[in-house]
């Protein structure tokens, strides 16, 4: 049930892009990338492979992005696998399979090229199966210190390169929320089943969903706030199942700690709302009635669960809690104020701002403003060409169309075509109330509900 | 909502989050946008891959065979003005309109709702044991004019907000209404007035609900679609 994804690191949207004139294209094959990662594992020579998911067509790679003269770029067409062994500056039990670039012993002396016999003879000379490659730390005798090589020093013939385990190189803060390191396996030693696979277990955790919990390939991770980070078997019979990671021994700091509002999803609210927005009293975090559940203070030490207090330990859309009603199990505490999030004004405007010509130039969330002359990242509907007299001059916020709401841009951002600008009205500044002239209007198309026009009952 | 009664109304709509669990509401004003409430979404420029809208059903959690219900993820959230509260949720494809799903009409700029007209709240929030929380539910409510609530408010109501007299018999949107449509009967037409906003406590008998009016928004709304 293992899958050979396993042995690959996947690198999306990814080309390896080699200079090397001496090396022949490399070949294009059909398969599924489960087929190129079978064929790639089984090669000696092949260390990576490109994925045409489109075309199903795969590219196996004699090198890596740490060879010489490989570089990363970016290609919407390829995924990129490379072989984890070549990529993990970190061992896994003794380090046999690593193949990583580190060339220096935990001394510092630089290592002695394996090809070479002097100033050290020696008998483990490279060859296409024992991984033996220029002067890079090795582990060809399961020296159970880990990877080693000879020295350069004539004086000290081999040493260890002091590479770290896996489960001690990267630590985890908390409940290992952040955690993106590279173990990939459980605290019982069984492979992790990969993120982007749906076998053996079926699961909801698919990377493209929670692009923010940084699901990558089969390392253990923390999607759903458990204690521990963890992830699904490549066992069949054991779906899921915590790894052992090193605690970090100093606590990161939180961020975004708010007490009269919340900030984005609330995780940093640390304030004493208790009652839910229809009335009803929180229950105690350290309690288990009526509602049981595993939110306790002392497995979520990083989450301040004190009291009754709305909280927000999983990264739900807001703080919320467990509700002392037996019927009403967790209710969102969204009558917590949003601390606000827009820039301070730097200036103001009189009516709607169709006479401002100030040079401010930045939206009311920062970002930059984009010239009116341009045409990337948004073809505008209004420039200077169309509006030759509203005084479009570079990306300064303007009001040509005279938009009720006052001055704004086109941004700089791809996903935000336009936006308001970081100026308010001047005080004193009188925009006719729109409850002045309240007139009747007519209205014709949607809104129909069928049987509401037969004025039927219910 | 609570002390409603199970409804239809078909533009409002379920936003699911990426465990597909309902925390707000919605109202469909064009095939592929949906208005809702900045309260309701952690950042304007939040990541909402794996968020998605639900219509087309009466039910919160519709088995797996509900034939008109229609399921589709969010590609994009635009904040309104500072001061609105509004936000734009762009659809991964148009909705498909039929008996169970229909687009509600937006009111004219700066349009007043006069006072008295009767309204209608609708979602699949709270309904604090008032009905059954498993269905859409729908309550009726009157307009109050912006005098008499500014008095009730001691002053402090905004011209971008709109008032509905309290009932004695305690009716109001609650939490997981957010977000979803205050539609009132003009003319022949469904129109939406006003946006559900949080309250400090739901479906108050002593104090009038406030709502976002969403004729002093319907320029910015149209630009979004236009842009």
């Amino acid at each position: 049930h293992r899958s050979p994804l396993n042995d690959f690191q996947r690198l999306r949207a990814t080309e390896l892009l080699a200079a090397p004139a001496d090396l022949p294209p490399p070949l294009l094959e059909r398969g599924s990338a489960e087929q190129c990662a079978q064929r790639c594992a089984t090669s000696l020579a092949c260390r990576a492979f490109h994925h045409d998911r489109q075309s199903q067509l795969c590219q196996l790679l004699p090198w890596t992005q740490h060879s010489p003269h490989v570089q990363l770029q970016k290609n919407i067409h390829y995924d990129l696998y490379q072989k984890k062994d070549y990529l993990r500056d970190c061992i896994v039990a003794d380090g046999t399979n690593y193949r990583g670039t580190r060339a220096t012993t935990e001394k510092g002396l630089r290592c002695q090229q394996w090809q070479a016999t002097t100033p050290h003879d020696h008998r483990f000379l490279p060859s296409p199966h024992n991984g033996l490659e220029g002067n890079y730390c090795r582990n060809p005798d399961r020296d159970k210190r880990g990877p080693w090589c000879y020295t350069v020093d004539a004086n000290i013939r081999h040493q260890s390169c002091g590479i770290k385990k896996c489960e001690d190189a990267i630590c985890m803060t908390c409940n290992g929320e952040e955690y993106r390191g590279t173990v990939d396996r459980t605290e019982s030693g069984i492979e992790c089943q990969r993120w982007d696979l749906q076998h053996p277990h079926k699961h909801p955790y698919h990377p493209d969903k929670y692009p923010d919990k940084g699901l990558d390939d089969n390392y253990c991770r923390n999607p759903d706030s458990s204690e521990r980070p963890w992830c699904y078997t490549t066992d069949p019979r054991r779906e899921r199942e915590y790894c052992r990671i090193r605690l970090c021994k100093k606590r990161s700091r939180p961020l975004n700690i708010t007490t009269s509002c919340f900030r984005g999803k609330g995780e940093g609210y640390r304030g004493r709302v208790n009652v839910t927005v229809s009335g009803i009293p929180c229950q105690r975090w350290d309690t288990q009635t009526p509602h049981r559940h595993h939110f306790t203070p002392e497995k979520y030490p990083c989450k301040d669960l004190q009291e009754n207090y709305c909280r927000n330990p999983d990264g739900s859309e807001a703080p919320w809690c467990f509700t002392t009603h037996p019927t009403i199990r967790v209710a969102f505490c969204f009558h917590i104020r949003r601390c606000p999030d827009e820039l301070g004004a730097q200036e103001c405007y009189h009516g709607h701002g169709e006479r401002y010509h100030g040079h401010i130039s930045k939206t009311r969330k920062g970002i930059t403003c984009q010239p009116w002359a341009a045409q990337a990242p948004h073809v505008p509907q209004i420039s200077p060409a169309t509006h030759p007299e509203a005084h479009l001059e570079e990306n300064y916020c303007r009001n040509p169309d005279n938009d009720s709401h006052g001055p704004w841009c086109y941004t700089m951002d791809p996903r935000t075509p336009f936006d308001y600008c970081a100026i308010k009205p001047c005080s004193g500044s009188v925009v006719p109330s729109i409850l002045e002239n309240a007139d009747a209007v007519v209205f014709e198309q949607c809104g129909r509900r069928d049987e509401r026009l037969q004025l039927k009952g219910r | 909502i609570v002390g409603g009664q199970p409804g239809n109304s078909p533009w409002t709509v379920s936003i699911r989050n990426r465990a597909s669990v309902h925390f707000c509401g919605g109202s469909l004003v064009n095939e592929q946008w949906v208005i809702s409430t900045r309260q309701c979404f952690s950042s304007c420029d939040a990541n909402l891959t794996g968020y998605k809208v639900q219509l087309g059903t009466l039910f919160k959690d519709p088995s797996p065979g509900d034939p008109d219900e229609q399921t589709i993820p969010i590609t994009r959230i635009v904040c309104g003005p500072s001061e609105s509260q509004l936000v734009m949720l762009k659809l991964a494809r148009p909705a498909s309109l039929n008996r169970r799903v229909a687009l509600i009409c937006l009111p004219p700029e700066r349009y007043v709702v006069p006072m008295g007209t009767i309204c209608e709240i609708a979602g699949w929030g709270e309904t604090r044991g008032t009905a059954d929380s498993s269905v859409l539910n729908v309550a009726r409510l009157p307009v109050l004019s912006h005098s008499e609530c500014n008095k009730a408010l001691h002053g402090r109501l905004k011209e971008s907000e709109l008032c509905t007299a309290p009932l004695r018999a305690g009716v109001g949107a609650c939490e997981g209404d957010y977000g979803g449509p205050l539609a009132c009967l003009t003319a022949d037409c469904w129109v939406l007035e006003g946006v559900i906003t949080p309250s400090r406590v739901c479906a108050r008998t002593d104090q009038p609900a406030l709502f976002i009016r969403v004729s002093l928004y319907v320029d910015w709304i149209h630009k979004v679609m236009k842009m």
